[in-house]
């Protein structure tokens, strides 16, 4: 069996001299092992 | 031992019901022989099986990437009963296993496949069959939830796949290199989905001013960049629509979990196909994740749109929704199918249906 998850995160803003501290970032990777309740991706506000 | 001490007694005490010929001893020996070839050649595929994996996972590791190659072993599979085999697999691992056997069975399971006997809730004699096993649930923290509201966590146990950013309402998620699937195909028509990043819905709308304009407008943000006249909606995180795919092996836990905090609108059940979901039919069916019978989820969440879609397999093909107890997957079907989803939005009972992040939201069932 296979869950595919589609979501909207943030993206980077142009309009804060290049700074991506609010991007949605994948804390894993291809091929890694992952359990339920540990983090898929974070975003940060500066 | 048993076997040669039978053969023995069966020579030395020739079978009454051939008139005492000794005819019969070679049958007699024959129904153990055919278990223990059987059992035999199941241990090969197996230790074979785990070979393969285990050759795969090297590969993967060494960053080589399998590219789709469609084969015969494919072809067969669409000609199988795979419904039926999926519904009588359900059949035989819901029959009641004696109490004395059933450790013995779910450690030859966790052995096979990997399984953390040690987390299960209750003491491996009280599940009654190896269908109650599969969906056990866990000691309680077992799996502590990430608590930074800032994260996404992940709904199931299983390994990543894939990930990345979808772009536009043709976004297309692939399946594995060289092959790839709509992401509306995969969750279904949706007015929800959003179709461009708010990005672009900030450049359709602007889309009459002209480049000259255009660089006016820059010059007059950088030229005021002050308080008085800043405008948040400037500043405001734009969002991206992403996605993951994860895959959850025999041994894990086959519970699905609320990734966030979120309010699900709307179901979709997608009557479809029970296509083995392995590694290598990843590698060898077209469209595998959207020809398969399904059940997406889709809602909203802090940061906009949401949908999560649970696909079953040959031997795992049916989904149990704790959020509608009454739903029914994996029935049986008529040969043609061609059936739109069946849809049932959440939102006009309400509010639609709020779960917490880490809440029970489905399981996938043997059969």
């Amino acid at each position: 069996s296979t869950v595919v998850l589609v979501f909207q995160a943030p993206i980077s803003k142009e309009f804060n001299g290049g700074d991506s501290s609010q991007e949605f970032k994948f804390c894993v990777k291809p091929g890694d092992r992952i359990r339920y309740g540990e983090a898929l991706g974070r975003w940060h506000s500066s | 031992t048993h076997f040669t001490k039978k053969f023995k007694t069966s020579n030395a005490r020739p079978s009454s019901l051939n008139g005492g010929t000794g005819k019969f001893q070679g049958d007699s020996f024959l129904v153990p022989g055919a278990t223990v070839a059987t059992l035999l050649m199941l241990g090969a595929l197996h230790a074979r099986r785990m070979y393969q994996d285990k050759k795969t996972e090297e590969l993967r590791d060494k960053g080589v990437e399998f590219e789709f190659q469609p084969d015969v072993k494919a072809s067969f599979l669409r000609l199988l009963p795979l419904r039926s085999i999926s519904r009588c697999w359900g059949y035989l691992t819901s029959m009641e296993i004696p109490v004395w056997l059933r450790p013995h069975v779910y450690r030859a399971w966790g052995r096979a496949f990997h399984s953390n006997l040690e987390e299960a809730a209750l003491s491996l004699d009280k599940y009654a069959s190896l269908k109650d096993f599969f969906v056990r649930t866990l000691k309680e923290g077992s799996r502590p939830i990430d608590a930074d509201p800032q994260c996404l966590v992940s709904p199931v146990d299983g390994t990543v796949l894939r990930f990345g950013e979808l772009n536009g309402a043709g976004a297309m998620i692939e399946q594995v290199k060289g092959f790839s699937y709509s992401v509306f195909s995969l969750l279904g028509a949706s007015p929800s989905l959003p179709t461009t990043t708010d990005d672009n819905v900030q450049e359709e709308h602007s889309g009459s001013i002209t480049t000259t304009e255009k660089s006016k407008k820059s010059w007059w943000r950088v030229s005021l960049a002050s308080p008085k006249v800043w405008d948040p909606t400037l500043s405001r995180p734009q969002r991206g629509l992403f996605y993951c795919v994860v895959y959850l092996k025999p041994g894990d836990y086959h519970r699905v979990h609320s990734p966030a905090d979120w309010n699900i609108l709307v179901r979709r059940h997608f009557s479809g196909r029970l296509y083995p979901l392995n590694e290598r039919a990843t590698r060898t069916i077209r469209n595998l994740y959207i020809e398969n019978e399904r059940v997406v989820l889709e809602g909203l969440w802090q940061e906009g749109f949401m949908a999560l879609a649970a696909i079953g397999a040959t031997n795992i093909g049916s989904i149990e929704l704790f959020i509608e107890p009454e739903l029914q997957t994996n029935k049986p079907r008529k040969l043609l199918h061609s059936e739109p989803p069946e849809e049932r939005v959440y939102e006009c009972e309400g509010v639609g249906r709020m779960l917490k992040k880490g809440d029970e939201l489905a399981a996938f069932n043997m059969g």
